[in-house]
């Protein structure tokens, strides 16, 4: 990627930086939907010989061959038996049997993470700079589960068993399904094994949001991402005849409008369907659009589609136009035709323009790329949200990191639109998602790992969580941009992913096999759901109590007594939590405190201070909290933080009635 | 064609996890004892996978009453319907 990772302060020459060799050792496995392996970013140029370790290799079928591994891109695989069961044998003239990626999303994933640096990468001139992958040492090994029908959760299982067995040590996985128990959730069970022998599993959090409670991939074993948006945009221009101008997105690079200003219409009543203002398919009337710009609302179709149906029907060119769920959210496309994307308030600014019926007129220019944005991160508008729906006792997603306008590598199959008109072939594209932050945080945690190989997953997690960042430098929240307001941990998580602090975290809240056994155990699940989950034996004791809550993990999530409805009097209730930090760092002693904006709760840490004497010296404390009862539905929030001057190692607290 | 149109309408995927410990003696390797427990309950079903670390089991495509019959045998923990994931 270009920008991200100045952004992140991945600077070359930083000291903490692990080595081009301890980063080589790091094998990062995704999948996904392929690779496009004649990339640049699959360069192997400078690379040490594949480590001793990995077992995997070069599947060959449809227009790929094991030549095209290298020292860069160590496996590749394909898994289609299930993708077939349902759809019947791949159509080899559409679609590759192979590791070849067909649609883009793989290559863009797997490049994000781990690619060469690449001089002169742009989309069309945007976003131009060197590319390179969060981890540009580390290896990559692509599993194919991800065809242009969808993924299955046979061939997915399949490359999770395949992808655990050849020694990957980050698993990336860029996708999501609908929500279930952990023992009936396919990821969450094969990513336990993976946990098992030591590789982190790093998912998106999905791009369910703004709404509450969207998160899928949920599981307390699994580095769950959402997104955040970067310090850069694309800014496009919509001028309106009566002088006013606001100020979009776009990726537009073609021919230009006319310097005049052209006539301006609202799909929705250039259509006779109801859902006509999204632009669908063949919705447009040709006699009321011909020559004019057109404003679509967003949602319904895909962003670009919406471009193709206007011109379809004679118009010029496009204004998305953002409804109430995408707020002020700019998402950029490369559109065939001059086309930019508006806010919320723009576009009902222009749509209350339209009626007012004098003549509407418009054009829009396109500026190319802007960088040094702020206040930049703020959390992406599709990012999906907390609370957890399935354990809201553990907070997720886990914290966020870049997913918007992210120029990665391409597939030369497709055009950067996806769309099958569009006949542009080009080696980076400019896409968001969940799925763009996913790699950033596999490629992050592979330089944790280059830098800590004796690190587990749970401490490598812990690392990246409570380094994160929920604030800017001015000190003001991160903003969400779904309502321009500070957002919270329940779309942030622990913060922005910050990998340079990371790398010396200074204590980490590890957790082992048994720690997510007991987990499992509190949530009062059989012998048999355990061993679903597990692949194993693992028995409750029927002596203990297990908590939700006392799971060693970087967060809390507390859920609090609610006031009965037509009652005024508000009870007390306490929860009394108990962690564990592991010393990773120099001795040192910590002292614990507690920020909250709410009266009404206390938050008492025992003992407030830490000493440690030794590395890996571990140390229990209890957070207990207090609070009156509120109506159901109400969440309030803390961080608490351990610093002994040089580390801050600092957890979100969500508490919800 | 056909012949897969009939299939999809009659038989679903699933991801069979089998309970290693129920594995009777008389089988040397779990391969067997799973394709023996498909051929019981489904006579011309295949298998499309079988896990051996990051579960116990296989996946397969059965009828509904094949499913129930899969699920009544010895040492079959569950069944779980596959389901389609996105790429996000």
């Amino acid at each position: 990627t270009t920008r991200t990772p100045a952004f992140l302060g991945l600077g070359i020459n930083d000291k903490l930086l692990p080595t081009s060799t301890s980063q080589g050792d790091v094998i990062i496995g995704l999948i996904d939907t392929g690779v496009w392996p004649e990339l640049k970013s699959f360069d192997d140029m400078g690379l040490d010989p594949v480590p001793s370790s990995w077992k995997g290799e070069c599947e060959e079928g449809t227009n790929f061959k094991s030549s095209n591994c290298n020292r860069k891109l160590i496996g590749a695989r394909f898994f289609c038996k299930g993708y077939e069961a349902i759809l019947g044998p791949i159509d080899e003239s559409t679609e590759s049997k192979s590791p070849r990626d067909d649609d883009g999303h793989g290559t863009h994933t797997a490049t994000t993470a781990a690619g060469s640096a690449t001089t002169s990468a742009n989309l069309f001139g945007y976003a131009s700079g060197t590319a390179r992958g969060m981890a540009p040492h580390a290896r990559i090994a692509a599993y194919k589960a991800c065809w242009l029908g969808g993924c299955f959760t046979s061939d997915i299982l399949a490359a999770m068993e395949k992808a655990i067995d050849e020694r990957v040590d980050i698993l990336s996985m860029s996708i999501g399904g609908s929500i279930s128990e952990y023992y009936r959730d396919t990821v969450a069970v094969g990513a336990f094994t993976a946990m098992k022998k030591g590789i982190l599993v790093s998912c998106s959090a999905g791009n369910a949001g703004p709404d509450s409670g969207s998160l899928s991939n949920l599981a307390p074993w699994i580095t769950t991402v959402g997104a955040g948006t970067i310090d850069r945009d694309f800014p496009a221009y919509v001028i309106l005849g009566d002088g006013r101008n606001f100020t979009g997105a776009s990726l537009y690079s073609g021919k230009p409008l006319p310097s005049k200003l052209l006539s301006l219409t609202y799909a929705g009543k250039a259509s006779n369907m109801t859902s006509g203002s999204f632009c669908m398919t063949g919705s447009l009337n040709s006699e009321d659009v011909k020559g004019k710009i057109v404003v679509c609302d967003r949602g319904g179709n895909s962003r670009v589609q919406k471009g193709l149906v206007v011109r379809k029907a004679g118009g010029v060119g496009m204004i998305l136009a953002n409804t109430e769920a995408y707020g002020e959210e700019l998402v950029a496309d490369a559109h065939l035709i001059p086309a930019a994307s508006l806010g919320l308030k723009g576009a009902e600014d222009i749509k209350k323009y339209i009626s007012s019926g004098r003549k509407p007129t418009a054009t829009i220019g396109f500026s190319g790329t802007e960088l040094g944005v702020q206040p930049s991160p703020v959390v992406a508008s599709f990012s999906s949200r907390g609370p957890n729906p399935l354990t809201p006792e553990i907070l997720k997603p886990d914290l966020i990191a870049p997913g918007v306008n992210i120029l990665a590598g391409w597939t030369g199959k497709v055009g950067p639109t996806g769309l099958d008109g569009d006949t542009r072939h080009v080696s980076f594209n400019i896409i968001s998602g969940t799925s763009m932050s996913c790699p950033h945080l596999s490629g992050l945690a592979a330089l944790v790992k280059a830098s800590h190989p004796e690190w587990s997953p749970a401490a490598i997690k812990s690392a990246l969580m409570t380094t994160a960042y929920t604030a800017y430098k001015n000190g003001k929240t991160i903003i969400d941009v779904a309502t321009g307001l500070p957002s919270t941990p329940f779309d942030y998580g622990a913060g922005h992913v910050d990998p340079i602090a990371a790398l010396d975290p200074g204590l980490v809240y590890d957790a082992t096999v048994k720690d997510y056994v007991d987990f499992l155990c509190a949530l009062n699940y059989s012998s048999d759901q355990i061993k679903h989950t597990t692949a194993e034996e693992y028995s409750c004791s029927s002596s203990k109590t297990y908590k939700l809550g006392d799971l060693n993990y970087p967060s809390f999530a507390v859920t609090l007594e609610t006031t009965p409805e037509n009652q005024d009097r508000k009870a007390m209730s306490t929860m009394k939590y108990t962690r564990t930090l592991t010393n990773v760092g120099r001795p040192a002693t910590y002292k614990a405190s507690v920020s909250t904006h709410t009266a009404s709760l206390k938050v008492i840490v025992e003992p407030e201070s830490l000493s440690f004497n030794t590395i890996n010296e571990k140390k229990s404390f209890t957070v207990t909290v207090s609070a009156d009862s509120m109506p159901s539905g109400t969440s309030s929030f803390a961080h608490l933080t351990w610093s002994d001057g040089k580390h801050t190692v600092t957890s979100p607290i969500a508490f919800t009635w | 064609k056909a012949e897969n149109k009939h299939d999809q309408l009659e038989r679903r995927t699933y991801i069979v996890h089998m309970d290693k410990s129920h594995m009777p003696a008389s089988f040397e390797d779990h391969h067997e004892w799973y394709y023996s427990s498909l051929r019981s309950a489904a006579d011309s079903a295949q298998m499309l996978y079988t896990y051996n670390s990051v579960i116990h089991g296989f996946s397969t495509r059965l009828t509904d009453e094949e499913a129930t019959s899969l699920e009544n045998q010895p040492g079959t923990l569950s069944l779980v319907p596959e389901t389609r994931y996105e790429l996000h």
